[in-house]
């Protein structure tokens, strides 16, 4: 479902060049779980932007399902981002001034699909997050913003998980919880991608990739 | 060196009240290094808050090197913010347009302390990243700017050292240095308080505090 071929995205600050990513290569099948590890630094949020259709890159070539993403216009990676693609990022993202059920519900309203509020109750619940649904990002506790973002994510039940460092902020039985829901999606047939630091959240995917300095150093999957 | 009694913040959302904190007690002597721990939600933060001086609480008390902190002035919990403690934030609040010399040197500034640049330069080496020096925040990953906020709040030498998860973000061997360099600060005889939910950061602190809905449930160092 996803190719990549030798991305590059390089970074200009003052004099110098950051190259961020520096020809990274894999594939990833449909239905696969895979872990993306790696430093601090080492690419690994730059290289989640580019897959989610987030960001641009400056060289290579990037195929989700088949299809080559440097052709497709506004409109359409904007619709594989709205109904495709689930995105948790490492800092959330959250609207600020919006309550923990309206954020939730965003990604099926952009969708234009029906039942939007009753589906971001229900997400809400699964991450434990019941009695904080009026809450707004300013009035949850770091964690509590962290499963607002993997509840929005994970909405509109999407073909592709994209989720970037998603239970850094939580205890272990949290991250249980959120580790359960995520395969319990998996289970369904979907394709996930998570960027971790921590050894319980990789050892429930089958696949390791490993970055280093924007390289891919090791795959558990490469043939 | 810090003493609460019966501590109490409570929130209200709506016609919800929140018992963030619902009465925690506990001493903790100079010299000690402290880890925090307990479910998303529990209250960790907003204790923090108010060890930190941050933010009042409304039941309770507060003594701060033997001071009730809640009879001083605006003036007073200033300096003691800026000179007296390093606070990491959980989610680091560095200054947006400001690179990441400044953001460190700036405690330093405010306290009227010479070689504040260099006394930065060397801080962000420390944390490894010297060579992201002039980088602005949103040109940091996660995990560089998790190490940013810890620079800021080592920088001034503080004789209390309160870190709200500094270490999530942030890989193995990078944790490692990071608890290093809080080693180091804890040799000198400075008082530290971390909240983590990582087991290396609790392993390396001789007490340990639990909280549950806003209550200590466990005190590896209560009499
Ligand atoms: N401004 C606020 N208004 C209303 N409720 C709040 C506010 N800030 C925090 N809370 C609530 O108070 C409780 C404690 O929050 P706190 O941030 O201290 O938790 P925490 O232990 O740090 O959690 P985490 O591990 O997720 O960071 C949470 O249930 C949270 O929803
Ligand atoms: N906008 C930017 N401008 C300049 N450099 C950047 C920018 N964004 C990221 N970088 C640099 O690119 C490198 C890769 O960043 P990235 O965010 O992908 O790392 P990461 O692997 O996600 O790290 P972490 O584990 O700390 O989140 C870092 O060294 C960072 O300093
Ligand atoms: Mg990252
Ligand atoms: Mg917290």
């Amino acid at each position: 479902v996803i190719t990549a071929r030798d991305l590059r995205r390089t970074y200009h600050v003052g004099d110098s060049t950051i190259n961020a990513l520096d020809g990274v290569s894999f594939s990833i099948k449909p239905g696969e779980m895979t872990a993306i590890l790696g430093s601090s630094g080492s690419g690994k949020s730059t290289l989640m932007h580019i897959l989610g259709c987030l960001d641009r890159f400056d060289a290579g070539e990037y195929l989700l399902d088949g299809v080559n993403v440097a052709t497709l216009g506004e409109d359409e990676l904007a619709r594989i981002r709205n109904v495709k693609i689930g995105f948790v990022f490492q800092t959330f993202n959250l609207l600020p001034r919006t309550s923990a059920l309206e954020n939730v519900e965003l990604p099926l309203l952009y969708a234009g699909r029906r039942q939007a509020r009753e589906r971001a109750a229900e997400m809400l619940r699964l991450v434990g997050l019941e009695s904080r649904m009026d809450h707004e990002p300013s009035q949850l506790s770091g964690g509590q913003r962290q499963r607002v973002a993997v509840a929005r994510a994970l909405i509109g039940d999407p073909a592709l998980l994209l989720a970037d460092e998603p239970t850094g902020n939580l205890d272990t039985k949290t991250t249980d919880e959120i580790l359960g829901l995520f395969r319990t999606l998996h289970e369904t047939g979907r394709t996930i991608v998570v960027v971790t630091h921590e050894p319980e959240v990789a050892a429930v995917c089958a696949r390791r990739i490993v970055l280093r300095d924007g390289r891919v150093i090791e795959d558990s999957g490469s043939p």
